[in-house]
């Protein structure tokens, strides 16, 4: 509605909502308010009469924690079915119209679960003043009554044996909270749809099985997730790449996790490269200060404090594999360490390695904030 | 950031402000490096392309431009994968600014923790932003001590909610300090041992801070991102 008033196309009613527009006043849209998702009807209109304009509001709203906070006291048996229809009025199809509950819906909440929020100090809503909707039975006005086998609870809920609704956070807490304990009874990830860790016993979705994200502590969820032949290599998103094509410094992972963690530190500061499965020391004949820097980038540890051209007495020396600084790499091109070496194999004529200490960048330092004197 | 007050400039160098035209400020964000921010992903709901969005930083009062300011576009956002908006969880990204910012005494980042430190509950922390403080927003960047929630703690304020690994609880049972609207993406600090200052939260969501209902804030917990953060700067910083 460009104006205050609706076009003729709203029915002429003389307000709209927020959103109406002169081309589409259609009101009704479908309810994805979650706890109000199991009502008899499925399509609402807004503003609802709490003066919310858009289900995202209502989402936040005081009053859609309040309520099914207040159903787990069972003061009235059809409180949700209430609540609902202020916070998601029903929306008559045909004339696009919000139904309003019955005045006497609204009565028999108010009388039987205001005195339960006045215990703890809070007060019935006061956007839902039952004088605003209508005696059932009045002639060319229609609410709502609630069916006798309407859902007293909310998908939201989880409904104990004897009926009660507690809210399913509550679900498998560890505390009874159904006056029968079936809120704790069947507890295990599978009866509750989900899939239990071997190790730790924690239950996560199915989904997040072989996801590429391990969720298990002992990372159970992300085993066995493919099969790689012996010449391929296994992606965290369980993809094969050829093990040649391992930290080549080319994407060939579709997460690229065929490039993380190619470059590391050993105890004594010895840079390793972790190239086609294999580990590699870096031959020290060629190394600048660039691959210095370069190096403590890519680890995020900051800048080079030094580099040290190191004799490596180890005795696994002698079976070291070296990995050597190829000359043609120009500093313009941003490329990780195992990008710079080549040559696989060769003897290092210095038989020296590379020694790196790097340090974290500046940070969390305020200087404008310093003390001063007066 | 209800019951704070306004902070002083230079007192948090590593804040900043994410806007996108015609709204102007939208979020808050933090330094992490020279080319790097972070953020919460919510922010960028509606808004995912990196050309509409800009970062301020060290500035005060954003009605202000502070001879200390600096601006650069954003050249990449990178929102964490499981971002979940339903329930708001994964609510992390990386920004990645045009060009470098110069580091100064108005313009610093923050240090990351290391991976899997956490705050000891009941820590003092404090938490800035230019968001709602009640009954306005603020020109003056605002700031406020809160305290580290333990997370059984906190699930007990959110019936309908669940407080996963990804998340961290600060402020007070009654609310009385806490951030709001506006203030999601910026910092939850704490101080070290050594002076340094650590970014351990991002805020991220509440209860409808102005609202009856109370209760603490719920930050993203920087500390489980720790390594995917420093992974998403290398993709990019090598073109991966």
């Amino acid at each position: 509605c460009i104006s205050t008033s609706c076009l003729s196309g709203c029915h002429g009613n003389t307000t709209c909502d927020l959103r109406d527009t002169g081309s589409n006043c259609s009101g009704c849209e479908p309810i994805s308010l979650e706890i109000c998702m199991n009502l008899p009807y499925n399509f609402t209109r807004f503003p609802n009469y709490l003066g919310h304009h858009s289900q995202k509001e209502t989402s936040v709203s005081w009053e859609s924690s309040l309520f099914p906070a207040l159903v787990q006291t069972s003061c009235y048996k059809y409180l949700m079915f209430f609540a609902c229809t202020v916070l998601v009025p029903m929306c008559d199809p045909l004339t696009q119209q919000r139904v309003p509950p019955c005045r006497s819906l609204c009565l028999s909440s108010k009388e039987r679960c205001e005195s339960v929020l006045g215990i703890v100090g809070l007060q019935w809503p006061e956007d839902t003043n039952c004088t605003q909707f209508p005696e059932e039975g009045q002639t060319n006005t229609s609410c709502l009554l609630p069916d006798p086998d309407v859902n007293e609870c909310s998908p939201s809920h989880f409904k104990c044996r004897s009926g009660r609704c507690v809210l399913s956070s509550k679900l498998c807490d560890g505390q009874t909270d159904c006056d029968d304990d079936s809120d704790e009874e069947t507890c295990g990830c599978v009866e509750r749809g989900l899939w239990e860790c071997p190790g730790d016993k924690t239950c996560i979705n199915h989904n997040m099985i072989c996801d590429g994200f391990p969720d298990c502590s002992l990372k159970e969820d992300e085993h066995n997730c493919s099969v790689c032949s012996s010449h391929e290599l296994e992606c965290s998103n369980h993809e094969c790449v050829h093990r040649s094509l391992w930290c080549d410094s080319r994407k060939h992972c579709s997460d690229s996790s065929d490039e993380w963690n190619c470059v590391s530190l050993s105890e004594g500061g010895l840079v390793v490269v972790y190239k086609s499965g294999m580990e590699y020391q870096v031959c020290a004949d060629g190394w600048s200060s660039n691959h210095s820097s370069i190096t403590c980038t890519q680890m995020g540890l900051g800048s080079p404090v030094s580099t040290e051209m190191v004799q490596d007495r180890s005795l696994s020396a002698v079976r070291r594999r070296w990995l050597h600084i190829n000359p043609h790499w120009s500093e313009h091109n941003i490329i990780p360490l195992q990008g710079m070496l080549g040559k696989r194999g060769q003897s290092c004529q210095s038989h020296k390695t590379i020694s790196l200490l790097c340090t974290k960048d500046e940070c969390g330092r305020r200087p404008a904030a310093r003390m001063v004197k007066r | 950031i209800l019951g704070g007050r306004t902070s002083r400039p230079g007192r948090w160098p590593w804040q900043c402000s994410l806007q996108s035209d015609p709204s102007g400020h939208i979020c808050g964000c933090v330094l992490i490096g020279r080319k790097w921010a972070l953020t919460v992903a919510h922010c960028f709901e509606g808004r995912e392309s990196a050309d509409v969005w800009k970062v301020v930083l060290g500035i005060n009062n954003l009605d202000h431009p502070s001879p200390y300011m600096q601006t650069r576009q954003v050249k990449s956002i990178i929102v964490h994968s499981r971002y979940n908006r339903a329930v708001v969880d994964y609510d992390i990204s990386v920004v990645e600014l045009e060009s470098e910012v110069e580091v100064t005494s108005y313009v610093r980042p923050i240090c990351l923790p290391n991976h899997g430190q956490l705050p000891k509950p009941d820590k003092y922390c404090h938490i800035t932003g230019w968001g709602h403080v009640g009954n306005r927003m603020p020109f003056k960047l605002q700031e406020g001590e809160v305290r580290i929630i333990s997370v059984s703690q906190c699930q007990s304020y959110f019936d309908m909610k669940t407080i996963t690994s990804r998340m961290l609880c600060a402020g007070y049972e009654a609310g009385t300090i806490d951030s709001c609207m506006g203030d999601s993406g910026g910092p939850l600090v704490c101080e070290e041992d050594d002076g340094r200052w650590s970014l351990y939260g991002l805020t991220s969501w509440g209860s409808v801070c102005f609202s009856k209902f109370l209760g603490p804030g719920v930050y993203a917990n920087v500390t489980h991102f720790t390594e995917w953060i420093k992974r998403q700067i290398y993709l990019r910083t090598f073109h991966l």
